[in-house]
Order: structure tokens, then sequence, then C-alpha cells
């Protein structure tokens, strides 16, 4: 699976998510990747986009809880998603990358290892694998 | 803070002993994807349109399960899924079940722009598809060696095979009981760990 989020210089958020599955999965299984919600939310708040077990994913509706708990918590996005990956997906079931509409850019994941990369306008950037 | 910012993942859960070169040949490639990305960025595209520029380049790519290089199925066949939100309007569009289009976040952003709906998936995804004009491939086109050798290696496991590994042995021995009893493709749904 591969993902990308994004907030633009007029602070709109989008992200978008593509997979080929699972090998020897049973035709016809989705996983979260297709499904708004779980694996791919965007409000005018933050953008999300997840990866891992699309079973466990769907379960915690993960992406809509980022943005969920933004929106009716008032927490921050870093707060949001610590929140959601280790207290409300199950462990060693994903991970995910998100922005907020105030330019700040996260990933979590409680997997072993995650590829990612992220970068801001202030000039911050990184790429990663490991914890 | 203010400003723009971006990330890409190319998915969750690593094999620890994948071999080095593969580690950086996969952070060249995260990494091309984020600066074609901040380019878009710099010279004022929406966010929109930066997402799918930059998972349209990851789907090229045959290092990452999507697009080229998309994992197989139990038979042998490709199933490409994808989706696309847009936080301003919150319009989305998705799809499921793609074998022949060659960017699946395309047919999903024509989904959201072009179509009353949210979702499309399988037959009627790749009839829209032509009909609006994404560009068509030969299956084979997303098909690499490594994951035909892959999907053997599961076969032989009687396994669902993650990215980079198979299960250990006595992975039945992990799984509780109930998990034992919910089955896919013949074995524990617990060997669904990330991908």
């Amino acid at each position: 699976t591969v993902g990308c989020v994004v907030v633009d210089a007029l602070g709109r958020c989008a992200a978008a998510t593509s997979t080929g599955g699972l090998i020897n999965k049973m035709c016809g299984r989705i996983g979260d990747s297709p499904l708004i919600g779980a694996g791919t939310y965007a409000c005018n708040i933050c953008a999300v986009s997840a990866t891992g077990e699309g079973e466990a994913i769907i379960r915690a509706t993960l992406a809509r809880d980022v943005a969920a708990l933004m929106e009716f918590k008032g927490i921050s996005l870093k707060e949001a998603v610590d929140c959601a990956i280790h207290e409300r997906l199950e462990d060693g079931k994903g991970g995910l990358i998100a922005v907020s509409n105030d330019g700040h850019v996260i990933c979590g994941f409680n997997t072993t290892g995650m590829f990612r990369a992220l970068a801001t306008e202030d000039g911050h950037m990184e790429v990663g694998l490991w914890d | 803070m203010g400003g723009w910012a971006i990330a890409v993942h190319g998915g969750a859960g690593i094999d620890p002993s994948l071999p080095l070169q593969r580690q950086e040949e996969a952070c060249q490639a995260l990494l091309s994807a984020l600066h074609l990305g901040i380019s878009a960025l710099r010279s004022a595209s929406s966010a929109v349109d930066v997402v799918e520029l930059v998972v349209r380049e990851l789907e090229l790519n045959p290092l990452f399960n999507s697009g080229c290089g998309s994992a197989l199925t139990a038979q042998g066949t490709v199933e490409m899924d994808a989706s696309i939100m847009d936080g301003s309007t919150r319009k989305c569009g998705a799809v499921s079940g793609l074998s022949t289009v060659k960017n699946p976040i395309s047919l999903a952003r024509l989904v959201m722009d072009k179509s009353p709906h949210a979702y499309l998936a399988f037959d009627g995804a790749e009839a829209f598809a032509r009909q609006h004009g994404a560009e068509i491939v030969d299956t084979s086109f997303f098909i690499i060696e490594e994951n035909v050798i892959r999907l053997k290696q599961a076969k032989e496991a009687k396994s669902i095979q993650f990215d980079y590994r198979l299960p250990s042995k006595g992975w039945d021995t992990c799984a509780s009981e109930a998990e034992q009893m919910v089955q896919m493709n013949g074995v524990p749904i617990s060997l669904y760990s990330p991908e």
C-alpha cells in the first residue's frame, strides 16, 4: 500500500491511498485502503492515509478517528494520532501519515517499521523505515 | 506553524531482515515521490492534485504493493483498490477490484469528479474507466516475478504472505481459539498481518 497526505499553502487538506491488497488473498476481499473513513480521510482540519492489516483498520475506522478526535476533543494532530495508533488500533496492526490545516505533519505506527517520508515548508524533511 | 506540509508512505510492517539495499531503494523511491510533491506545492498546486500526482508516481514503482508490483490474489490475479478525498469540499472517490487501469488513484479521482458516486468496484469501475478515457494496460503490466514467487511460497505455506516474509512456523499456536475459528483462505485470520 502507498499513500500521500498534503496540506497546501491555502490550508486545504487532501489524502490518497492505493494498494494491491494481500498476497494470496481471497478474490473479492477488500481492505481498508478504498474505504473512506478507514484507510483514507480528509476534512478541513486534517488528512489521513493509513496502512496495515485492513480488517483491523476498518474495525477502528482509523482515519476518521484521527479527524474526529481533533474535531470533537480539540486535541492536536500529534495527540490524536498517538491516541488512534496506541489506544484504538490493535497492537502490531498498522500505521498512518497525517497532516493538519496548520501545517503539522506526522507519522504513527505500531508495527515493525513503516516506509515513510515527510516535509514541511519551513525546510524540515525526513525519510524513515524504523522506529 | 502554517505553510504547506506533505507526507508519503509505502506501507507498514517491514521485515526486520529486509536487505539494506532494498531499504535504501525504498527510501530513495519515497524521497523521489516527496520531491515531486514538494515542487508541485511550490508551484501552488492544490492539495488534492498533489496527492494524486504523488500516488501515481508510487503506483508505477514495483517496489511498493500498489499498481505495478501489486500483490497477487489466491487465483494469481490482480485486484487493486484506491481512494482519494479532498478535505476542503469533503468530496471523495474510491475504486476496488481493478485489473487493467494503469493508475487506480486517477480513476478514484475521476469517480470523485465525474460521477455522482463515491465508490465504484470491479466490472463497473472498469467500464467507467473506459468511458472516461483512463489509461488501460494489460494485467501483466502489474505482475512482477517476485510476487509470483511470493504467491507460490504463500500457497506452499498455506498462508497469507506479508509483503516481505512468510509467517514463522507455529503460527497456529499464537492465535487464540476464537481466532483459529475465523479462517480466510483456509488459514486463521490472525495470520493477516500488516502488509
